[in-house]
């Protein structure tokens, strides 16, 4: 399962 | 819509106003108490300035861009923490970078992106994903060095 709360972020994205 | 966001929202609206002569002193201020004083006040704060610094008005654009540097000086460790997302950092990303928004930006919004982030590396080194960010950029060629 993901753990989701404190650190959830998305990726980064590539320019 | 809770009263905190209509009410950060009608201070950005206020502060990032292109038919400003001069900064909204006033307007900055109160989004800035806002926004540490509310709960969710830095979710919400982070997703307007998003908002507001891809404005296709450059004036709004460029107002945005110094209130968030405004907030960053001014509302402590837990905003530097969620602008040094990827969620926030991608927003600014975006304006750079040809494969999104940057082809429609104005260079002087594009350079105030990159000022921005170069001084927040030197600034706040806690948040590694903005010099992540930095990094990818310039391996990118969005900056040449």
């Amino acid at each position: 399962p993901v753990i989701r709360g404190f650190s959830d972020d998305e990726p980064l994205v590539i320019a | 819509m809770d009263v905190v966001t209509t009410s950060l929202e009608a201070l950005i609206q206020r502060a990032t106003n292109s038919q400003n002569q001069k900064p909204d002193v006033a307007a900055i201020e109160a989004f800035c108490v806002l926004l540490t004083k509310e709960a969710e006040g830095i979710q919400i704060g982070t997703k307007l300035l998003a908002t507001h610094i891809q404005s296709l008005n450059e004036s709004e654009a460029l107002q945005a861009l110094s209130l968030l540097d405004t907030c960053m000086k001014r509302c402590g460790p837990l905003f530097h923490a969620e602008v040094g997302k990827f969620r926030f950092l991608n927003e600014m990303i975006k304006l750079v970078s040809p494969k999104y928004l940057g082809d429609r930006t104005t260079a002087s919004v594009r350079q105030k992106v990159l000022q921005l982030l170069y001084g927040w590396i030197k600034e706040y080194p806690r948040e590694l994903k903005i010099k992540e960010a930095y990094e990818m950029l310039k391996k990118q060629g969005v900056i040449e060095e």
